[in-house]
């Protein structure tokens, strides 16, 4: 399963509805000046996947809406992550086929009162149905080292001997 | 239990070395339980020999070299629990200019059956994407993306007639 | 003393406008003192508008952005309480290709009667460095450092014989 | 007063004695691969700075002593700073003259026990006294600003309030 596109919308520095992608199996860079928002776009997947505030650089998730001097009245975004499954050829990506039928849409919104929902294909659902559909699919929330936050790499290798063990057995 | 554990432990420490040695020319890794017989109760100590260099634990290394170990540690995981995508921010910012195109090769060849969405600032990481490119800019305060081709590029660029002799 | 430490602040203040304007081109910082009659109780805040952007507290910024407005700071400083010598260690680390040189070229400016060392990772920042270069390796687990000057580099490159016709 | 060169011996990667420079006025860079011992020039200024060893990336000074497969078995490590003063002309770096008989050479040295010494233009001194000395050539110990670690700049500029101020008022 791969992330086709991330839609976001008065997200962070994105105002409006932006469509980021699309996404192909392999490699996929994101390239910009500093500042201009790249970590913002992990920052979405982090929002949708249900990481609290304090892991999204920010307090309360009411500071996630977008809010600029041109556009100070938002109140509300949201951010949609397209997943869809690929035949595995274990060819050149170019060969990679989108299996049509296998999309899934997840999607996570919030408010200036700093509460969220969540939707599942379009439904309203709980946070725990879609880590229950992701982890069917192989990702895994609970473990998270599929994400790398700006400035983490180096303490990944430092975890204190109980954490690395709490990670393998999490994997088993 | 611990009879799935040490199978688990085994095969991501072999994995774990395969691929710190391919990254590192020479280097060696290491996973060690604390206490063998109960490995839940002290845990995971984890030792690196850099090439050339003396086992050390990972604290004394610089920053480039504890960068090599976690993504070594990362990229030895997928194998026994493969993750169907990976996003990854500024993993090179530590890495000097050979280690960056070490690491973005060894993605290259990593990523046959799995998506990965690479952050970089760094030209020897983001030169070698030739598919598939977001460029993020801010024009005026709101962020715009766009989607790249850079084969596209290319390609136009060589349908363009010769220069006059 | 409070008419000291104002006097100090306005300078500093003013200091690290101009830096940051100039290496932001278009930006702009402000330190604000939060208690204008009491500035030694509540301490003061450090505000900054990047380009094309609103006013925002420091923590709210990117990783780019943090060092720039930093290295602002610093270089303010020096105007009010200079210091003979600098060593900054990976200062370019978080900084995109075209900030790196900026941040290199203010350097070279500001560097008229003060030493500079500064350890780097990045060819947009030693590239610049045209007088000395401490070359750093470790060909056997020991560290060996040799002092270059590539000007005489260049100069021993352009004796050569021209190359056949 | 500029730092002339960094005498080491045995400090951290450096095995026996090593001159590292001359430097000059203006500019210098040091570059290398990683883990070559770049940081670890700077570690030695920090050391001969007097900081303590957690500020040195090390838990006891005397880890600061070289110990490598090669050569386990070394007793001490000595870093020497030698500052000498240059004429200020406020022209292009070249033209700066070295003012003969103005050298200042800051030492320490620290032994398995963890203790250490310091030695100031041979004199066995306090750390107080070098402070002193450096201080009166606008070396200002108490700050460190002029200083920045790996990983450190970043920081700077989020000091907590109270800390910026009390970052200010020490200038002055
Ligand atoms: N709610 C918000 N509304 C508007 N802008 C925001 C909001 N939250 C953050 N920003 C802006 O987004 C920018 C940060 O973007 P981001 O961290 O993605 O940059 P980046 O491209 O990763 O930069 P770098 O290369 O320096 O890491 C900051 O300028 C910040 O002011
Ligand atoms: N006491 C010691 N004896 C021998 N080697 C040591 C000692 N202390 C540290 N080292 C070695 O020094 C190396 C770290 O050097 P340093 O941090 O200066 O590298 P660097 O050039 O700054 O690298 P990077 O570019 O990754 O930051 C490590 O490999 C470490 O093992
Ligand atoms: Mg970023
Ligand atoms: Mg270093």
């Amino acid at each position: 399963m791969i992330i086709k596109n991330i839609v976001v919308h008065n997200f962070k520095s994105f105002h409006g509805t932006h469509v980021i992608g699309p996404f192909f199996k392999g490699m996929s860079s994101v390239i910009g000046p500093n500042g201009s928002g790249k970590s913002n776009v992990l920052d979405s997947i982090l929002f949708v996947f249900g990481y609290r505030a304090s892991k999204i650089r920010t307090k309360k998730v009411s500071m996630l809406i977008h809010n600029s001097a041109k556009f100070p009245n938002c109140n509300s975004c949201t951010v949609t992550v397209n997943f869809v499954q690929i035949l595995d050829n274990n060819g050149p990506q170019e060969d990679a086929q989108e299996i049509p039928g296998t999309e899934v849409e997840v999607s996570r919104s919030a408010f200036k009162d700093n509460s969220s929902h969540y939707t599942l294909d379009g439904k309203r659902v709980q946070f725990k149905d879609i880590a229950v559909k992701l982890q069917n699919h192989g990702v895994d929330l609970t473990n998270g080292r599929f994400l790398i936050l700006q400035g983490e790499v180096e303490q990944i290798a430092q975890m204190k001997p109980k954490a690395e063990n709490e990670n393998d057995t999490g994997l088993l | 239990r611990y009879q799935e554990f040490m199978a688990g432990f085994m095969i991501i420490n072999q994995k774990l070395k395969e691929v710190f040695r391919m990254i590192s020319i020479g280097g060696d890794a290491e996973l060690e339980l604390q206490d063998t017989f109960n490995p839940f109760l002290e845990g995971i100590a984890f030792s690196v020999r850099p090439r050339n260099k003396a086992w050390t634990q990972i604290d004394r290394l610089s920053g480039g070299e504890k960068t090599l170990s976690s993504l070594a540690l990362v990229f030895g995981l997928h194998y026994f629990k493969p993750s169907p995508f990976y996003m990854m921010d500024e993993i090179d910012a530590a890495l000097d200019t050979r280690n960056v195109s070490i690491i973005g090769h060894y993605i290259k060849k990593f990523t046959v059956n799995c998506q990965f969405i690479v952050i970089s600032l760094r030209a020897e990481m983001y030169d070698l994407f030739e598919r598939r490119i977001i460029g993020v800019f801010k024009p005026d305060g709101c962020t715009r993306t766009v989607a790249i081709d850079p084969r596209e590029f290319s390609k136009s660029h060589l349908k363009q007639p010769s220069p006059p002799p």
